[in-house]
C-alpha cells in the first residue's frame, strides 16, 4: 500500500512539473553551454529580486519559464557520395508533441553546428572554407520520400563560413514549429549542405595539380559533420504568475 | 473563560529548514542540476493570542479565540507557507531532451496561522 501511495504521490507531482513518468535518460547528451549560464543566472536572480517578472528569458529576448533543447531525431537521407552529387542532405525531425497543449511557444531557433573532421578531409579545405546550406520545409511525405522537390518547400539558402573548422547557422523556426504542434502536421526538415562552389574550384585546382590526392583522401570533398537542434522557449501560463506586491 | 496554555517560543508556527537532495528521492539520474535544494517548511503552533509575527488573518485570529474557548471542537488555525519562491532545475524528459524549466512556489521564505 505505502510503495502504491508513493508511486501515486511521484505521478501526481511529476504530472505538476510536466512530466508523464519518471525520465529514464538513455544516455546523458551534452548540456549546452547557454543553459547553464541561464541556469547559474536564474538561480542568482531568483535570490536577488523575487519581486520581479521571473518568466523572462534574457537570453532569448522572449517571455518563458521552459526551454528546451529538443533533439534532432531524423536520419541521413543521402551522403556525401549519394545521390545529391557532392551535398550531404539530412531530415530533420523535431518532436514538438513534447510541449503541453497549454504551453505557449514564444521561441523556436534551430541551432545547427558544423565542424570538419580534420583527419578526414583534405588539406586545402582546413583554411577558412564556405558551405552552401539550404533548409526545406517538408510539405508531405509521399513515396518519393521527404527530400523529393515536389515534397518541399526552400526556407533559407545561405553561405556558412567555417572558421577555422568549425561554424554554425541558427534560424528562427517559431511559426513553423507553431503548426508542427498540430497532429499529423510535423513532417519535419531537409537540410542541404555542399560545397561553396568557390571552395569547389579551389578542389578542382588542387586536383588538377595533384591528382593523386583523391586516392589518398578517399574522397577529395570537405566532409563537415553536422549536429542540429531546436531550442525551444515556451510558457506555461498557470505556472508563472508575476508576482505582484501587496 | 479562554483557556490560555502557554507555548514556548520554539514550538510557534514558523519555517524551519528542510535541505530535499534528489538523490534520497531517485531522482538523481534525470535531474541535470541542482543535486538538491534548501525547501524547507512550516510547522508549529498558532496559539491564542496570535502575535503579528505570525501573519495571522481575520479568521485565524477569531479560529484561535474559538479554540481557546473550545479546544476539542475547534483546532488551531495551520501553520503553512504563506510567501513562495521560485527554483530553475535542469533535466532530461521523457524524450532524452535537455530542459530547463522555472519552477515557482518550491522554497518556503515565510510561514503564517491561515
Amino acid at each position: 500500500g505505502t510503495g502504491e501511495d508513493l508511486k501515486t504521490q511521484e505521478r501526481l507531482f511529476l504530472n505538476s512539473l510536466g512530466l508523464s513518468e519518471r525520465p529514464t535518460p538513455s544516455e546523458h547528451r551534452r548540456v549546452p553551454s547557454v543553459f547553464w549560464r541561464m541556469l547559474k543566472r536564474m538561480s542568482t536572480r531568483e535570490m536577488e529580486a523575487r519581486e520581479n517578472d521571473p518568466c523572462m528569458v534574457l537570453e532569448y529576448g522572449v517571455r518563458g519559464n521552459i526551454v528546451r533543447f529538443v533533439q534532432d531525431q531524423g536520419r541521413l537521407l543521402s551522403g556525401w557520395s549519394g545521390s545529391c552529387h557532392g551535398c550531404v542532405e539530412k531530415h530533420l525531425f523535431f518532436n514538438m508533441s513534447v510541449l503541453q497543449p497549454v504551453e505557449q511557444l514564444s521561441l523556436a531557433r534551430l541551432e545547427v553546428q558544423f565542424q570538419l573532421d580534420v583527419f578526414r578531409t583534405p588539406m586545402f579545405f582546413l583554411g577558412p572554407q564556405a558551405l552552401s546550406v539550404s533548409v526545406y520545409k517538408v510539405l508531405r511525405v509521399t513515396l518519393r520520400g521527404a527530400n523529393h522537390e515536389a515534397n518541399r518547400r526552400l526556407v533559407l539558402s545561405k553561405s556558412v563560413q567555417l572558421e577555422p573548422q568549425s561554424g554554425s547557422l541558427t534560424l528562427d523556426l517559431t511559426a513553423l514549429a507553431e503548426s508542427w504542434r498540430k497532429p499529423g502536421r510535423n513532417y519535419g526538415l531537409v537540410l542541404e549542405v555542399q560545397p561553396h562552389p568557390a571552395g569547389a574550384l579551389a578542389r578542382d585546382s588542387f586536383m588538377a595539380h595533384h591528382p593523386g590526392s583523391a586516392l589518398a583522401f578517399g574522397t577529395a570533398e570537405a566532409s563537415p559533420e553536422f549536429q542540429a537542434s531546436l531550442v525551444a522557449v515556451s510558457l506555461n501560463p498557470l505556472q508563472c504568475r508575476t508576482r505582484r506586491k501587496r | 473563560s479562554a483557556v490560555y496554555l502557554p507555548v514556548t517560543p520554539s514550538n510557534v508556527c514558523k519555517p524551519r529548514r528542510l535541505y530535499i537532495d534528489f538523490r534520497d528521492v531517485g531522482w538523481q539520474d534525470w535531474i541535470i542540476a541542482p543535486q538538491g535544494y534548501l525547501a524547507n517548511y512550516c510547522h508549529g503552533e498558532c496559539p491564542f493570542p496570535l502575535s503579528e509575527s505570525l501573519n495571522g488573518t481575520n479568521h485565524a485570529i477569531l479560529q484561535t479565540l474559538v479554540h481557546s474557548l473550545d479546544p476539542r471542537g475547534t483546532p488551531q488555525p495551520c501553520c503553512v507557507p504563506i510567501r513562495l519562491s521560485p527554483v530553475s532545475m535542469l533535466y532530461y524528459d521523457n524524450n532524452d531532451n535537455v530542459v530547463l524549466r522555472h519552477y515557482q512556489d518550491m522554497v518556503v521564505d515565510e510561514c503564517g496561522c491561515r
